[in-house]
């Protein structure tokens, strides 16, 4: 039995929301809030020092339309390679897996075979097709994510999958590296006169110039 | 590095989609600075589930699309704000809005450049209304404009106008500073570079000792 959700606050505090003004209102829930996600966070062991959450995932339970946005620094990390890749491939995804501790960047082909192994056994527990599961990752550059544990863990990180506002916030919070604090928001508006839920989470503290495209 | 990852329940097919997403990028997290390094790593990824039962958006040129770009502008905005709110070492988040502009895209290198300027973050940790900064930053943005159009005011306080600097209340401009550094808020820096439609806004925070600390110890 996997052990309920643990209570992420006592890692850090949430952000301050800085949401600016317009037709909507603030729904709790984040990345989870809108219909059809699920996400959850976990300690996999993972991070070098303490027991944080260092292991995220969040679903859709059909095929979700993707889209992303990548980093143009040339030295770009295997996870980002593996997404652009999945995107070109698939108009559609249906689970992102996100791991804190390594970057998986600089760490050439064994680091893209660590993503595609990642992926593969994702797909599996999830009974997907890999292309449909994305993966970030976020943490030292030059080291490679620490594949046992992680794979070890993902079970559990599937059992712990809820579309509750604490599957959200253990997600945010276990994709933080340097972080003084967790980053969630969602917002709930009417469109063509039906509610439609927009929410998302993010990690960031230092190495902070995004050149996205 | 910055992560992102966004969900909604709209409706909306894949080329309107990633099109909306891109739009919402440039407009939050492409907008932001700490450091001035660009990862290896950073990414977003946005899922549409469709299960809200709204209408299908299968083109941009319509109110429906308008609205959930404005929402999504908001969400990415309101999360790029809080990573830059939370930069390593910061007291403050720092806005800075341009106005004037020819183009959006104008506007929005003019603030990007300033937000990332060393000496103008260095000036916001020291307390010190130093527009001088603040215009040689907008100044080497790379965005052609009449300096004799410049105008900078620091929360509520004129510092230049028409290129020229005025005189204003040193305490009062620091004091500003200083109090939304105790409180961690936010400074907002508003500049105008011309009477351009264009106006676009960036994000960043102040240069700490802290932030060599932190990074000086922090290896790869």
């Amino acid at each position: 039995v996997v052990s309920a959700q643990q209570d992420v606050s006592n890692y850090i505090p949430a952000a301050p929301i800085l949401l600016p003004e317009g037709p909507w209102h603030q729904v709790p829930g984040g990345v989870a809030a809108a219909k059809g996600f699920k996400a959850a966070g976990m300690y996999g062991g993972l991070r070098a020092v303490g027991e944080k959450p260092d292991l995220a995932l969040v679903t859709c339970d059909v095929d979700a339309i993707s889209a992303g946005a990548f980093t143009t620094n040339v030295v770009a990390a295997a996870p980002v390679l593996y997404c652009k890749e999945a995107l070109e491939t698939s108009t559609t995804a249906r689970a992102i897996l996100i791991n804190a501790g390594q970057a998986n960047a600089a760490t050439g082909d064994a680091g893209y075979q660590d993503v595609i192994d990642c992926s593969h056994a994702l797909a599996e527990l999830l009974q997907l097709k890999p292309e449909q599961v994305l993966i970030e990752s976020t943490g030292v550059i030059g080291q490679r994510i620490k594949k046992e544990p992680l794979l070890k863990s993902l079970p559990d990180l599937v059992n712990l999958l809820s579309s509750t506002v604490q599957g959200a916030d253990s997600a945010a919070v276990a994709i933080t590296t340097t972080d003084l604090v967790s980053k969630s928001i969602a917002i709930e508006s009417e469109v063509g006169g039906t509610r439609v839920r927009v929410g998302g989470m993010a990690k960031g503290s230092g190495m902070i110039h995004p050149n996205m495209a | 590095t910055m992560l992102g990852v966004i969900t909604t329940d709209a409706l909306v097919t894949s080329d309107v989609w990633r099109k909306m997403v891109r739009v919402a990028v440039n407009r939050s997290f492409n907008q932001i600075t700490v450091d001035g390094d660009t990862s290896t790593n950073d990414c977003v990824i946005a899922l549409a589930s469709g299960l809200s039962g709204a209408n299908k958006i299968s083109s941009l040129n319509n109110s429906d699309a308008e609205h959930l770009q404005a929402c999504l502008d908001a969400v990415m905005q309101g999360l790029a704000k809080s990573i830059a709110w939370d930069g390593e070492g910061a007291t403050c988040l720092i806005e800075v809005k341009v106005s004037g502009a020819g183009t959006e895209a104008d506007a929005a290198k003019v603030a990007r450049s300033v937000a990332s300027s060393s000496l103008t973050k260095a000036a916001v940790y020291g307390r010190d209304p130093n527009w001088g900064r603040i215009a040689c930053a907008a100044g080497y943005a790379g965005i052609p404009f009449n300096p004799n159009k410049l105008r900078i005011s620091l929360g509520d306080i004129l510092l230049m106008e028409s290129g020229q600097p005025l005189p204003f209340d040193r305490a009062a401009a620091s004091n500003y500073l200083r109090t939304t550094g105790e409180k961690h808020g936010t400074v907002i820096i508003q500049i105008s570079i011309g009477d351009g439609l264009g106006s676009g806004q960036a994000w960043g925070c102040d240069l700490s000792y802290d932030y060599v600390k932190i990074n000086a110890e922090y290896t790869t």
